[in-house]
């Protein structure tokens, strides 16, 4: 059964996909075989893993989510990344319309289990990494319903990135009273520039509140490099765009730092 | 009657809450009376305007949608701010709710339009802007359907914020048909770092390409400036902060083009 990981957090822009498409190539480069699932109907995590964009009309998460309900599952939904070692399973816009319809049914947090129930072929993964959009809807719902671990990342320099934890941890504790092997695994510092030294007081400060209150921040930080952006741009992950850059690098060491937490369990 | 401005962009971390509170502080010390509605649940907008937090227990967003149908407005639900042109209408994360349980009447996206109809009180400003949430969901189209303008952010360093555009303008198009009187003021380019030449490089092709769509894009850019930053992080807007620095003078000179280009029409 692989490890199940959700990055969340319902700030925008902190840097969910940019976590998910370079440490899954982490991962993957690590021996690791790692399945992505896109559960943003922005689909931008699959913009990025997806070489074939026309394949996303036959396979994605809302296509799964829409088929009969006998006939679902997840892992016949997955395609190749240019890492042999990475699936994909995209997402599209029409999965905005799934949510809505959703809504007041028991998919709106259980679909995914319904998917994975007996889904066999979920077993050849090490790792399953969900990429969600910032909100607290029915995606994030049904991702964490599915996870072991949850990952925060927030920037040291946004502060309403650092408001919003609050409220994620809540929707955690909710969730937990249902899936009980879900924990957060930790809070990645993402978007570190340490030439400006309140960013790096900041991360001082963010650090030491949160072990104040008993929440893991991971010991690799992701520092601002303008590489990331432009491997999105693109459209391939920083370790295809340049793996000697330090955003490979910092996701290289999240990797290792990940792969030994969830060996410890 | 007050020109309607709503900052959208299904993208998070785009810059819509720090171009809100930032224009329209720098409205305000131009001498306009603006209205700032914060309809993200999220509320980061609140977090910043509002000084007497506690008040957004009897004035807010949700509590005009939620008032019995005769009884809603938005303008009594406008609070001060340290602008003394400025007002705010703070919200909430009920909001959230509201937007669940509206999703399937009129409400969805004609709430703001049934509040504003006969509310006389808003014909006191000259600006209204509306914060919006990183989604293409029931606030956002309320927001549109009762605008005169659209602005929508886009940062220079993000492919992700440009490949959804399309997404946005298509919304754009859809609300056009009920609300006749609603275009698309321009993009913003926000977050611009011109240390590294790949960011200069892509403000100059996102500039040309949108010429060549026909898209209008702000002569005025907003410029990476950590002290956006640091003012967030004391609840302030940029002026309050220290008004010499590059974010007041890059807000101060979108208020100005701005008015102009309202003025104009
Ligand atoms: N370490 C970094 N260095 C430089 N740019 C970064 C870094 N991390 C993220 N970014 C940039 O920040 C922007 C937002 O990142 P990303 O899209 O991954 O965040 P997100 O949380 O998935 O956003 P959303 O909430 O909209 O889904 C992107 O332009 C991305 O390239
Ligand atoms: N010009 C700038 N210089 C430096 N930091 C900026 C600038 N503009 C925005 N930021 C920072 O980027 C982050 C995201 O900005 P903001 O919250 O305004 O975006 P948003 O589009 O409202 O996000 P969301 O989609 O989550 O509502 C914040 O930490 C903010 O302080
Ligand atoms: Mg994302
Ligand atoms: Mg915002």
């Amino acid at each position: 059964m692989p490890g199940i990981i959700t990055i969340g957090n319902q700030k925008g822009g902190v840097g969910k996909t940019t976590t998910v498409v370079n440490l899954a190539d982490a991962l993957g480069r690590d021996g690791y075989r790692v399945l992505v699932i896109d559960a943003d109907p922005q689909a931008n995590c699959t913009s990025i893993l997806l070489k074939e964009i026309g394949l996303r009309e036959q396979f994605s998460l809302v296509k799964a989510l829409e088929a009969p309900i006998e006939d679902g599952n997840l892992s016949s939904m997955a395609c190749t990344t240019s890492n042999d070692n990475v699936d994909v399973i995209p997402n599209t816009i029409r999965c905005m319309l799934w949510e809505r319809t959703a809504a007041n049914t028991p998919d709106s947090i259980l679909g995914f289990l319904r998917l994975a129930k007996h889904d066999t072929g979920l077993n050849k993964y090490d790792f399953v990494l969900i990429d969600t959009p910032p909100n607290i809807g029915a995606m994030v719902n049904n991702a964490l319903m599915l996870s072991d671990y949850a990952i925060v990342p927030i920037p040291t320099s946004d502060q309403f990135a650092l408001d919003g934890l609050a409220t994620f941890l809540r929707i955690l504790q909710n969730i937990r009273s249902q899936n009980g092997k879900l924990r957060l695994m930790g809070v990645l510092l993402t978007k570190y520039d340490s030439r400006a030294s309140v960013y790096v007081k900041n991360r001082e400060r963010i650090i030491s509140f949160f072990s104040s209150k008993g929440i893991y921040v991971f010991k690799t930080t992701i520092r601002h490099n303008v590489d990331i952006d432009r491997a999105h741009m693109k459209r391939k992950t920083i370790f295809e765009f340049d793996p000697a850059k330090y955003g490979a690098k910092d996701h290289a060491a999240l990797a290792k730092e990940i792969a030994q937490i969830v060996e410890k369990e």
